[in-house]
């Protein structure tokens, strides 16, 4: 059994209102630990995971293994029909697997139940890396306001939805988007005297070309947070994580672009 | 005139 509070505008509604555009499913798993929700979009080119323990979900109720893949849409459009002051709850039962109950409830004890059926994630050959691989593989990370990277990508996007590339080396980080009319070019320089905001830290340089359109969709998400962490590797996919709460945290992973 | 790589080319499941 599995009962999650969700209130319109938390980090749960958030991914998923991010997301809607990119991917038709979000592969939920819930144990009495926490909830992990994992997304690609259909073009299979980035994925974004939630993690969410236990304990920094009010009221978060989950007994045993749970796997479910939600419809994204249908329960993005149930959500912004609720009011914002209703308690709104997603629940799997034991009678009822195969579907799942979203429970609105107003101040007024007047209730609004959506029920819609899950679908099949696919998502079982995914595996995402774990700390130890991202110190091995990934030579650098940047850590930013998040605001500030939102700005970027905002730019970045609505310049050149097609090709960009992130930079870094031990004393900046440059953004580069190429769009059809010209290019746009972003320098940070790493202050010595404040690194509690901009932090750069590279093991080498690191050059990295991607699609800004993907970054652009995932950086309206990590407002959540105060700060975003980029990581960079010469072999691997662009990772961007924030913290959420205690112990959760967003990450998202946009595939490269390479040369032939 | 780049190749645009897939996130199942770096992990998936062996």
């Amino acid at each position: 059994m599995l009962e999650l509070p969700l209130v319109k505008g938390d980090p749960f509604h958030h991914v998923m209102e991010a997301i809607l555009d990119l991917s038709d499913v979000a592969h939920v798993v819930c144990t009495t630990r926490g909830l992990n929700l994992l997304a690609v979009d259909t073009k299979h080119l980035a994925i974004v995971s939630l993690l969410f323990p236990a304990e920094d979900f009010k009221g978060y109720t989950c007994d045993e293994y749970i796997s479910i893949g939600i419809p994204i849409r249908d329960l993005v459009n149930a959500i912004r029909c609720g009011d914002d002051k209703d308690t709104i709850t997603l629940k799997v039962g034991e009678e009822n697997f195969g579907t799942i109950t979203l429970s609105f409830v107003s101040p007024e004890k007047n209730t609004v139940d959506y029920e819609f059926r899950l679908v099949d994630a696919k998502l079982e050959r995914f595996r995402l890396p774990d700390r130890h691989f991202l110190r091995s593989k990934y030579q650098g990370s940047v850590k930013m306001p998040s605001v500030e990277f939102r700005r970027i990508c905002k730019c970045l996007s609505n310049f050149g939805d097609e090709y960009g590339v992130i930079s870094v080396t031990d004393e900046d980080l440059t953004y580069f988007a190429k769009g059809t009319d010209g290019d746009v070019y972003v320098e940070y320089k790493q202050q010595e005297e404040d690194t509690t905001i901009f932090k750069i830290d590279v093991r080498e340089p690191v050059r990295l070309a991607f699609n800004p359109k993907y970054l652009n969709t995932f950086a309206k998400v990590f407002t959540l947070s105060g700060q975003v962490k980029l990581f960079l590797s010469k072999t691997h996919p662009l990772m961007v994580e924030c913290k959420i709460g205690q112990k959760g945290r967003i990450r998202c992973f946009v595939a490269p672009k390479v040369e032939p | 005139p780049c190749i645009q790589k897939r996130i199942i080319d770096y992990f998936s499941k062996k």
